[in-house]
């Protein structure tokens, strides 16, 4: 059955949706079955594959018996998409019996079929990344080197510390990875150490994505990095990072 | 009485704190008295200011019969912070009576002692982006010259269409600006012309914010741009931007 490993920080921007995007073509280039699931209103991950207003998407899954939609995108890779109507359907999902559940049963229904599960979360600790928590086995945190990203922290450890607590005891944190890093900022280097010193029980990965222009290009092109450019950078990044991720 | 602008845009890491916090010290220093409202529960505004687990937070003053607690920031400048707890209750906020209108009230009761209000808002379009918009006169867009912008933008403008026809029909889009954008990037110069040729109703402000550490550093210094280095590039932008606004 599928590993299910949530993207999450709460923090904008920080590269949780190119994360879940490269992670999941790296996987399903070692001939692993990966499936995205895009938990995220604002439906970025479904925008990249150019999946606009998917008529089944995954809130119907959560608040009607139909099963989690599947749409395929390449050899071993698999998107169950979201867009904005999800938006107008939260609170129908906060308010749902045993709404924090709900992902974890769909998930369970279909887990046999792959061996990833990767979910993309959105920018808040509210329901969708609680549905999204409460159904994983890890979660893996992009984080920048940034003064926000620092304070971010302490908030994020205390909400996996719940649903561990309350909804999930098993959950642990994989790694949180550094993303968009500058390495001609001291800055960036700094504020690395610093993050390092001032958690030291969480696992960081080895692997740290550069902040390069590939991947802006990737995203405008709306591919993966591998299929948009093999030799950049920021891939052999996140195919490095897979395997980090394989050997844990 | 004060002329209130949110700072919005439910994409994240595109640059709405960074933009009130030295869009509000732009205007401060032109002799205007100018309140920052912290309307994102992740209260990266107040973190920036040092202002950590403030006892008094807007939350308050919006689910009870408490103002709308002022911090003294600086000559002219004011901060009504906000820190995580404010997550927690977001949903009574958004179950409460008249929830969309309690900021405009609570700010009605503040107006007459301030020029500007501006409200730094969260990544999503909930209640409190919602609140945020129906109290104010005109908002700003921060947004970047990449795809995921492109995508948000539709959304973004009809949410805001959604406010005017049923909450706050005044209210008018001052303007977007792009944010960190990086002159050597071709993919910035090709994303700014699609937009602003997809989106012609829309008023773009000729500002443009470089992408540049000098604002990474402050942000670390825990300092607004002028402050920190007011010979830096993006200060003189923002300090631009302040008096495009003003001639608006
Ligand atoms: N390593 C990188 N180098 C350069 N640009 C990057 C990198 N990673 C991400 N970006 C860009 O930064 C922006 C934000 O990235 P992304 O959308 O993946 O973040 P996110 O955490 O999913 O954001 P949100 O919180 O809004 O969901 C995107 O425009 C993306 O193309
Ligand atoms: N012009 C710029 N140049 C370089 N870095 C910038 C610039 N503007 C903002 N940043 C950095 O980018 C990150 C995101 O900026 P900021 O927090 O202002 O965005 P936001 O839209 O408020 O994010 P959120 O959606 O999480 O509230 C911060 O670490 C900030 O220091
Ligand atoms: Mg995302
Ligand atoms: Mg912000």
């Amino acid at each position: 059955p599928a590993q299910v490993i949530s993207i999450v920080n709460h923090k904008g921007g920080v590269g949780k949706t190119t994360t879940v995007i490269n992670l999941a073509k790296a996987l399903s280039l070692y001939g692993l079955k990966v499936l995205m699931i895009d938990m995220d209103s604002q439906g970025n991950l479904s925008q990249c594959y150019n999946v606009h207003e998917p008529e089944q998407q995954i809130i119907d899954s959560l608040l009607s018996d139909v099963p989690i939609p599947v749409v395929p995108i390449a050899d071993n890779l698999y998107l169950a998409p979201s867009d904005i109507r999800m938006a107008a359907r939260e609170s129908d999902l906060t308010n749902s019996i045993g709404s924090e559940r709900r992902l974890t049963i769909k998930i369970s229904q279909i887990r046999d079929q792959y061996d990833y599960i990767l979910i993309d979360c959105p920018p808040s600790l509210g329901i969708c990344t609680t549905c999204s928590l409460v159904a994983s086995d890890g979660c893996i945190v992009p984080i920048q080197a940034e003064a926000s990203a620092y304070h971010g922290v302490a908030n994020l450890l205390n909400h996996i510390s719940d649903i561990r607590t309350y909804a999930n005891p098993p959950l642990n944190i994989k790694g949180f990875v550094f993303t968009m890093i500058d390495k001609r900022l001291n800055l960036h280097a700094d504020m690395m150490g610093h993050i390092k010193n001032s958690f030291k029980g969480v696992h960081i990965f080895d692997t740290v994505i550069s902040q390069s222009k590939a991947v802006k290009e990737s995203q405008v092109a709306k591919e993966d990095l591998f299929t948009c450019d093999p030799t950049s950078v920021p891939w052999i990044q996140y195919k490095t990072l897979a395997t980090e991720l394989l050997n844990l």
